[in-house]
């Protein structure tokens, strides 16, 4: 439910400030929420510049955020201890945005039943309701999806749920901090007039006949079939798995006929990027022949080339397998362009073909690395609670050369055996005698993917660990992300190899099992972990270089002088010191989250009046101080303008002209008098002078 | 392997965590400024 009130609203883009007393693994997390916004709504995020109103994220107490833009300069939202995840940073965000929780709102009572007796005592004013002259529900259907929901224990006095769903299926959905449910990205869309959002591009299953506008090149020797199933493989698409009769489609270049070589090119539809970075996912099956491939490529056209160049991106081998996997392609395109998938027959004999089928293509990151589980039901069914049920995933490479790995308790610890539990860990790489240890600031997310179609629709399960290089191990005599070689124990890998395990660090608490089954976690009895280690040194210093207090409480900003912040140049990131270029497995360019776009400071500051100089577009450019009943002005603040001004202004004009008008009136009147006087004499002597004749 | 649990076994909402710093905020985790307390 929104607060009700235009004054309320953001601007679509909504600016910011991370300030440094944030928790490292907080402030990457905030900008995975935003990205996670980015894909879904028209919301965007961008570092503060001097706005007059932004959000000041701030390690406080505890997670908590005003409703709504309170139009007060700085607002305050706080991330602080155990708040870092990402469900839990947009239910903050929905709130900054001007959301109330869904339970909140006036008809809940025809979906939810609040056990009075089992809250605390004094706490009963939390499961208060409001009517739709203070909130609106948007015209959206209660929610028990929503991000905003109370879970079934909020406020509880005992063991006893609080909040009974009248449907009991969704007694465990309610409370979900994993990701926006549709219907909080329908009311947030709908409040915020949202019709396109800045990182979606595409997404196509192949369920309609116009297979989403794409096209079949007649520069080749064969076509793309849209099919429901081919006899050598895949028997059933991806999106419904079968599922629905007479739907399910997928695209299906058929190796088995035709001459070695014979390709099938498809192209999207004409792409517009406004990022410059893509994401391509799509699922693929291989029922022909290892020597057959699938070409990724792109056409691009530019003012030079109109009619579009084609760059390869990727080429996809392997064996033939029996199910459908999951692929990332990473694109860096920047001007107008399709995506291009060329089939070409390989030299084998084959009987199948290949297929496409869920393809999503939005300007986001790729995530580094896959890690496919199949035969998921029957690890639930068969593995054991706690280290015995552990499932380890292969040996990764981070982006700047350190080796991890990451853990699966399918079964959850001995201690929480209805839960997913996942760690992560350093293991022992062939960089280590390059990299920096103890291993400094590289964020691990872990992302239990949840294979809907639509990447809009996706409600992933994800977690993200930050190294810390000074955290101590429990008998602190070591650092806990030393190398792995130092700080571990040994291991060994399914072929034999040893090597050593570092400590792991991560939740028993990941996923419960009820949620799993869930959605569309396990499809086609896979799951997909997605997982990436990204170095966030660079979140170490957020603060803009003038300090956003300037504008906080524009009541007293008069009083408030601009504070440098100096110590952000004089922090000293630990950054590691790689001298080699480390090996890594990743496949695509790795790109890091955006620097935070930090205010430069102009070298010869012209404002006045403490305005904030900053540089826009390389070139100086004030930003004056103003408060809600004044405000500077000119190129250089040099000019103050006051409401108060303003009315004395007013008030004059108003008085004069009404003097004016009163001079032009009494002067009229005393005219038309005059005038009326020597008429009535005129008239009156003539009168006389009849009557005497 | 040592492994530390960051979450301490327990799945703590917004709510939990906010309780047990003593926080009584409005609906668990909402702050209001002065006119919207009025």
């Amino acid at each position: 439910n929104s607060i009700i009130g235009d004054n309320y609203r953001w601007p679509h883009v909504v600016p910011y400030v991370l300030e440094d007393s944030l928790e490292m693994n907080a402030k990457g997390l905030i900008l995975k929420a935003f990205e996670q916004y980015r894909l879904k709504t028209c919301i965007d995020f961008r570092p503060w510049e001097g706005e007059k109103n932004y959000i000041s994220v701030f390690k406080g107490s505890g997670c908590w955020s005003y409703v709504g833009n309170l139009q007060e300069g700085l607002q305050q939202l706080s991330i602080g201890a155990n708040c870092d995840r990402i469900g839990t940073i947009q239910h903050e965000f929905l709130h900054a945005l001007g959301f109330w929780h869904e339970q909140s709102r006036s008809d809940r009572d025809d979906y939810v039943s609040i056990i009075w007796d089992r809250i605390q005592p004094g706490k009963d004013h939390n499961f208060n309701k409001y009517d739709d002259k203070t909130s609106d529900s948007l015209n959206v259907p209660y929610d028990y999806d929503s991000v905003m929901h109370y879970s079934q224990n909020a406020f509880r006095n005992g063991t006893e749920p609080t909040i009974i769903t009248n449907i009991p299926d969704f007694m465990d959905v309610i409370g979900q901090r994993m990701d926006f449910s549709d219907y909080d990205l329908q009311k947030l869309n709908r409040l915020y007039n949202c019709t396109s959002s800045l990182s979606f591009m595409d997404t196509c299953s192949f369920e309609l006949e116009n297979i989403c506008g794409m096209i079949q090149s007649s520069d080749d020797s064969s076509d793309w079939q849209r099919l429901s199933q081919v006899p050598a493989g895949p028997n059933t698409d991806h999106t419904n798995m079968g599922e629905c009769e007479d739907s399910g489609y997928f695209m299906h270049f058929n190796t088995s006929a035709g001459a070695v070589g014979s390709t099938a090119i498809l192209e999207s539809r004409i792409l517009y990027p406004k990022r410059g970075f893509q994401c391509l996912q799509f699922y693929f099956y291989n029922s022909g022949h290892e020597s057959d491939r699938l070409y990724v490529w792109v056409r691009e056209y530019t003012s030079a080339h109109p009619n579009g160049t084609l760059r390869l991106i990727e080429e996809i081998k392997g064996s033939p397998a029996s199910y459908w996997q999951l692929h990332h392609v990473s694109l860096n395109v920047t001007s107008k362009f399709r995506v291009v998938f060329q089939g070409t027959r390989g030299s084998g004999s084959s009987n199948g073909g290949l297929s496409v089928d869920d393809i999503n293509l939005s300007e986001t990151q790729c995530p580094h690395h896959v890690w496919h589980i199949r035969n998921f039901t029957y690890l639930l069914n068969t593995s054991p609670a706690g280290t015995a049920g552990r499932i380890y995933s292969p040996p990764f490479y981070s982006s700047k050369g350190y080796a991890f790995q990451v853990s699966l308790y399918v079964n959850g610890t001995t201690d929480n055996p209805f839960n997913l539990a996942i760690y992560l860990y350093l293991i022992s790489g062939a960089n280590d005698d390059q990299l920096q240890w103890p291993c400094a600031w590289q964020q691990g997310t872990m992302i239990l993917l949840d294979q809907h179609p639509d990447i809009r629709q996706r409600m992933s399960n994800q977690r993200s660990i930050t190294t810390d290089p000074l955290t101590l191990s429990d008998s602190s005599s070591t650092y806990f992300w030393d190398r792995p070689d130092k700080v571990g124990s040994i291991a060994s890998f399914p072929n034999g190899t040893t090597f050593m395990r570092g400590p792991g660090s991560g939740t028993s608490a990941f996923l419960t099992h009820q949620r799993l089954k869930s959605r569309n976690f396990i499809k086609e009895d896979s799951v997909y972990i997605l997982l990436t280690m990204e170095d966030i040194s660079h979140l170490l210093s957020t603060q803009p270089s003038v300090s956003p207090t300037f504008f906080m409480n524009t009541s007293s900003a008069n009083t408030i002088k601009p504070t440098f912040n100096t110590s952000a140049t004089t922090k000293s990131p630990m950054r590691p010191t790689t001298t080699t270029r480390p090996v890594t497995t990743a496949s695509v360019p790795l790109t890091e989250e955006p620097e935070m776009d930090v205010p430069d400071s102009c070298p010869d500051n012209p404002c006045e009046n403490d305005g904030v100089c900053i540089m826009v577009d390389r070139g100086p450019e004030c930003r004056c101080p103003a408060g809600d009943d004044w405000w500077y002005m000119g190129e250089k603040c040099e000019r103050k303008g006051s409401a108060q001004e303003n009315t004395v202004i007013a008030v004059s004009s108003t008085v004069a002209v009404f003097v004016v008008m009163l001079v032009v009136t009494i002067t009229t009147a005393v005219c038309l008098k005059k005038k009326y006087s020597q008429v009535k004499e005129n008239g009156e002597s003539l009168n006389l002078e009849v009557n005497r004749w | 392997t040592t492994e530390i649990d960051v979450d301490g076994g327990i799945d703590q909402d917004i709510f939990d965590i906010n309780e047990a710093l003593g926080l009584d905020l409005f609906e668990g985790d909402i702050k209001f400024d002065g006119m919207q307390e009025r």
